[in-house]
């Protein structure tokens, strides 16, 4: 399962 | 925030102080390519203009404006202040070969069209190739200092980390992002035979060359 954004990474 | 990313981003910061260093110390900028540096600062300006639109922690932030700063401080150094030291006979990759496809497959494979999440995604298909330049310019040359080699080592392990960190939030938050995990994986192949060579010369003592 490919989830969207979730940009807590660097 | 688990230990891997944590130690991923460690890495990453000590490339990058490395390279500062490297440059400062040796007053010389010879060997690296100011090419591959003008990518990296593409790739941190494109992803972090979310620093003006979401606060994820302030960890994050920081290291954000870190990754910025330094990047832009590693252009000047290069192309300002140890200008007559680049060697920009040896940096010859075509960054537009990178370039336009990265903005191509932005557009095609996204998570979504906001102008936000289109810059996100084109810094990571960028980040997977910007140091082409960088490894060209030490196949032509056939050798590398041993702190650039050591800048270089640090860098690839960052996402080498990060893919490890992507197998643990995957099992233990479900969390998965194709884009990311593709990306960061071709970035990592693209580290492999430095990786091998680092190993069996530098960590031996000797100096980093490329065989005949």
């Amino acid at each position: 399962e490919f989830r969207g954004p979730k940009h807590d990474e660097l | 925030m688990n230990i891997f990313r944590l130690l991923g981003d460690i890495c990453h910061l000590v490339a990058i102080i490395v390279l500062l260093l490297k440059i400062w110390k040796t007053r010389s900028c010879a060997g690296i390519s100011g090419k591959s540096q003008i990518l990296f600062a593409l790739v941190y300006t494109t992803r972090y203009v979310d620093l003006f639109f979401t606060y994820v922690s302030l960890y994050n932030s920081v290291m954000k404006v870190i990754f910025l700063a330094s990047s832009y401080a590693t252009l000047y150094l290069i192309y300002v202040k140890f200008k007559a030291t680049y060697d920009f006979n040896h940096d010859t990759f075509r960054i537009e070969f990178l370039l336009i496809p990265c903005v191509i497959l932005s557009l095609l494979i996204t998570h979504d069209y906001s102008p936000v999440e289109l810059l996100w995604t084109f810094s990571i298909y960028l980040e997977a190739v910007a140091i082409l330049p960088q490894l060209f310019m030490v196949s032509k040359t056939g050798e590398a200092e041993t702190i650039t080699s050591h800048y270089l080592f640090a860098l690839g392990a960052y996402r080498a980390l990060y893919i490890v960190n992507w197998i643990y939030r995957y099992y233990t938050e479900s969390f998965i992002d194709g884009i990311a995990v593709v990306a960061g994986i071709i970035q990592t192949i693209l580290y492999a035979d430095f990786f091998y060579l680092y190993i069996t010369k530098v960590l031996k003592g000797k100096d980093f060359k490329l065989p005949a």
